[in-house]
């Protein structure tokens, strides 16, 4: 029943040559990604593959909370829409993390992660959902008015069309003059990923190390 | 003041969009 050939790569890192030419990361750093892909993807069933709880208990340390972002950005990282992340979709999306990641490929990322409803643009309704979450993730408390107000200014700087929505081209030019929104689309820790993950060099097929 | 800030400033500091969570024990 059961392949003996040991030399074979793990499910999922049969290829890091090809992982490696088609997104930033080195041939080495797609190998210790994959050792914490196999941290991560362990934490509650063993199968080698990221279900939408391993996903949150990673990022919360608990399995309790419920979180938009969370299912948004699990659901960004799922291009194959099936409820679970492979070792491939984990790597490609977290390679727009990387901060060697042309830029154009975050502010894409990032435009995707706020249009909600995927309409090809971020509405005020959406903008305003995402607020009122992120407030009450973080215990804090705004009055209606005040969020209502953040919100007015920020479409009042952002919409440049004056259609009540944020295109990508009005998405492009509000974060380049504001390269703060764009802070947590950049991980430095990949830029470290070989040194975190030491222990790939046990299973590593290549020698550019 | 808190309406100075920009909404999306605002929601970039949630939790679940802050990935680095994903490389700590």
């Amino acid at each position: 029943c059961c392949d003996a050939d040991s030399s074979k790569q793990p499910r999922g890192l049969e290829n890091p040559q090809v992982l490696a030419t088609e997104t930033v990361f080195s041939v080495s750093e797609i190998e210790a990604l994959y050792e914490l892909f196999k941290k991560i993807s362990s934490a509650v069933i063993d199968d080698g593959l990221i279900n939408k709880e391993e996903f949150q208990l990673a990022l919360f340390k608990t399995n309790k909370k419920e979180s938009l972002f969370a299912d948004r950005v699990f659901d960004l990282f799922d291009t194959k829409h099936n409820g679970i992340l492979d070792f491939e979709e984990f790597a490609r999306a977290l390679s727009v993390f990387h901060p060697n990641a042309p830029i154009d490929d975050k502010i894409q990322f990032s435009f995707q992660l706020y249009d909600l409803k995927q309409q090809g643009f971020i509405e005020r309704q959406e903008v305003k959902q995402m607020v009122v979450a992120t407030l009450a993730e973080s215990g804090m408390n705004l009055s209606d008015d005040v969020i209502e107000s953040i919100i007015d200014k920020t479409f009042e700087e952002a919409d440049t069309k004056h259609d009540g929505k944020i295109d990508k081209e009005e998405w492009r030019n509000l974060v380049l003059r504001h390269p703060s929104l764009l802070k947590n689309m950049t991980l430095q820790y990949l830029k470290d990923i070989t040194t975190t993950f030491p222990s790939f060099v046990f299973h590593s097929q290549v020698d550019d190390t | 003041q808190p309406t100075s800030m920009n909404a999306f400033k605002l929601i970039s500091m949630s939790k679940g969009l802050n990935l680095e969570n994903l490389f700590e024990d």
